[in-house]
């Protein structure tokens, strides 16, 4: 959770990751 | 005969010499690698330390009861001394330094902020905290409003030469200091090159030093913990690649101690705000 959380922090392409990341 | 049982003895006494020298040296090492893990225990030991946005949440008001207990504690401010270490001023650090919102939306919000800042103006000028024996202290300075002496404080602390050990396992107080002083704002700002030279991907101390330099120079720490990230996803890629040619099969490649210093760093990147953008590559990567 805690990088899932870091990516939609940062948003943009890092949170495009992180919402394909099957545990986040 | 007589030279015969000479040279036997003396090649007898060698022997012994040897195998003695090859115990000693075993010891030796054996102590080395103890004190080495000892250390590293100190060092990085401790679990992710939660930043701010993680701990607080929703919270309920506080009921007259608990008002009228936070102005009891309150008020032992008036009955210690604040000059020494005492059992008073502990307990009422750990009450007010109190997780009053971790039980989520049934827990009771913290007291007023006007306690806080009472002791604020108490304890700071002090020169509070000083090397904290445990972590409420800290955990205080959290809830207290920032100030250019509490940072002051706080560097002494983030910045000191040797660790500065609390609780049973003796876990380094530096990198929960680092964090307390990024969260001082503008007022963290000189420590902030400091912390851009001491950005480390495989220790607790270069990690805390991340989340300082992106919380004061944004643009200068977002590349440099970029690089810290690839660095370990790099490093996960060749051991990925080794293990695979050893056995063959997807395997778990970050080792429990490298993925809570992914995750602080990956912290430290967001910390940088809009800056980490364009630097935020690794991150995904590491998805």
């Amino acid at each position: 959770t805690y990088l899932c959380a870091a990516a939609d922090r940062i948003g943009g392409r890092a949170a495009v990751a992180a919402s394909r990341a099957s545990f986040c | 005969r007589e030279r015969f049982r000479k040279v036997a003895r003396a090649g007898c006494l060698v022997l012994l010499i040897a195998a003695g020298c090859a115990v000693l040296w075993g010891v030796l090492e054996l102590r080395k690698h103890q004190r080495r893990d000892a250390a590293d225990r100190t060092l990085n030991g401790e679990g992710v330390i939660s930043p701010s946005w993680r701990v607080s949440g929703d919270c309920r008001p506080r009921t007259t009861a608990e008002r009228s207990r936070d102005e009891a504690v309150a008020d032992l401010l008036h009955h210690f001394d604040h000059q020494r270490v005492n059992p008073g001023l502990g307990y009422k650090e750990q009450y007010f330094a109190w997780r009053w919102r971790i039980a989520g939306s049934s827990g009771s919000c913290s007291p007023s902020p006007e306690h806080y800042r009472r002791l604020a103006g108490v304890l700071v000028p002090l020169g509070w905290p000083k090397l904290p024996t445990d972590r409420s202290d800290l955990e205080l300075t959290r809830r207290l409003p920032p100030s250019p002496a509490l940072a002051r404080n706080l560097a002494e602390l983030a910045f000191a030469s040797h660790p500065l050990p609390f609780g049973p396992l003796e876990y380094d107080n530096r990198p929960f200091a680092r964090i307390m002083l990024a969260e001082q704002g503008r007022f963290a700002r000189p420590w902030g090159r400091r912390a851009l030279t001491e950005i480390a991907p495989d220790t607790k101390l270069g990690t805390s030093a991340a989340t300082l330099a992106a919380a004061t120079v944004p643009q200068q720490a977002a590349p440099r913990i970029a690089a810290a990230l690839t660095a370990m996803t790099q490093e996960a890629d060749r051991r990925r690649k080794r293990i695979e040619g050893l056995k063959g099969g997807p395997h778990i490649v970050y080792q429990l101690r490298d993925g809570e210093r992914l995750f602080e760093l990956a912290d430290a990147l967001a910390t940088a705000g809009p800056a980490a953008e364009p630097h935020a590559e690794p991150l995904g990567q590491t998805f």
